[in-house]
């Protein structure tokens, strides 16, 4: 554990807990994707199914168990509690598009050909880009709003941060997992975009809307 | 020496 590791994990679990809080205090999941929330919770379920295989650390677990029910919460709140705010009309993204590759790659290209070796190697590819959807819905809409953007700083900082993680980890500690590194490099550039209206319009006081 | 296939990270 480094300080890149922890406050990637940190940044991930704010981003996970304010979109949880905008849904639940607006009572309201207008301008957030469905669909890439719903990859999120296949990517976590996909991931840890190790919690039922290896203990690592108390906070390893408890981390992975906050993740996945947070996730299914978000699911639950966008498609049944607050179904009537859900916009899915803007929420078109073609989803298979994205499961049906990486599902391909990871029976190709993984670390050992066993049942839940692929399953990690399909969430961590999956993750690269399951944000797709939201940030298609945000381009459609070409506006979003304050406080979902904190939400995908957040998510997006998570794996840059965890790039400098890894940095630190193959110097100090020669670990290297080419898998994660050239996932997280592809999903760190997904955000780069966003990144850069980020800082020079929402932390400048202004609400994100793209150009018509 | 880490065994890759025991995932560490979340």
């Amino acid at each position: 554990m480094n300080v890149f590791r922890l406050t990637g994990d940190l940044s991930h679990l704010a981003a996970i807990i304010i979109l949880l809080l905008k849904i639940w205090k607006s009572r309201s999941c207008a301008g957030i994707s469905g669909k890439s929330q719903i990859l999120f919770a296949i990517v976590f379920t996909t991931r840890y199914l190790d919690l039922l295989t290896s203990f690592i650390s108390i906070y390893n677990t408890s981390m992975k168990v906050i993740y996945i029910g947070c996730a299914y919460a978000t699911v639950y709140l966008i498609y049944m509690k607050f179904r009537a705010t859900y916009d899915g009309n803007h929420d078109s993204f073609r989803v298979e598009f994205l499961v049906v590759p990486v599902g391909g790659l990871a029976v190709l290209v993984n670390h050992d050909f066993s049942f839940l070796e692929i399953l990690w190697t399909f969430s961590i590819y999956l993750e690269s880009v399951a944000i797709l959807p939201q940030l298609f819905m945000i381009s459609k809409t070409g506006e979003a709003e304050t406080i979902t953007t904190h939400y995908l700083f957040c998510l997006g900082l998570y794996r840059a941060l965890y790039l400098l993680n890894w940095i630190w980890r193959f110097y100090f500690e020669s670990f290297f997992d080419m898998i994660a590194i050239v996932a997280g490099v592809v999903q760190t550039v997904l955000y780069c975009d966003f990144f850069y209206l980020y800082i020079t319009k929402v932390l400048k006081g202004k609400k994100l809307s793209l150009p018509a | 020496e880490y065994n890759i296939y025991e995932h560490d990270e979340l």
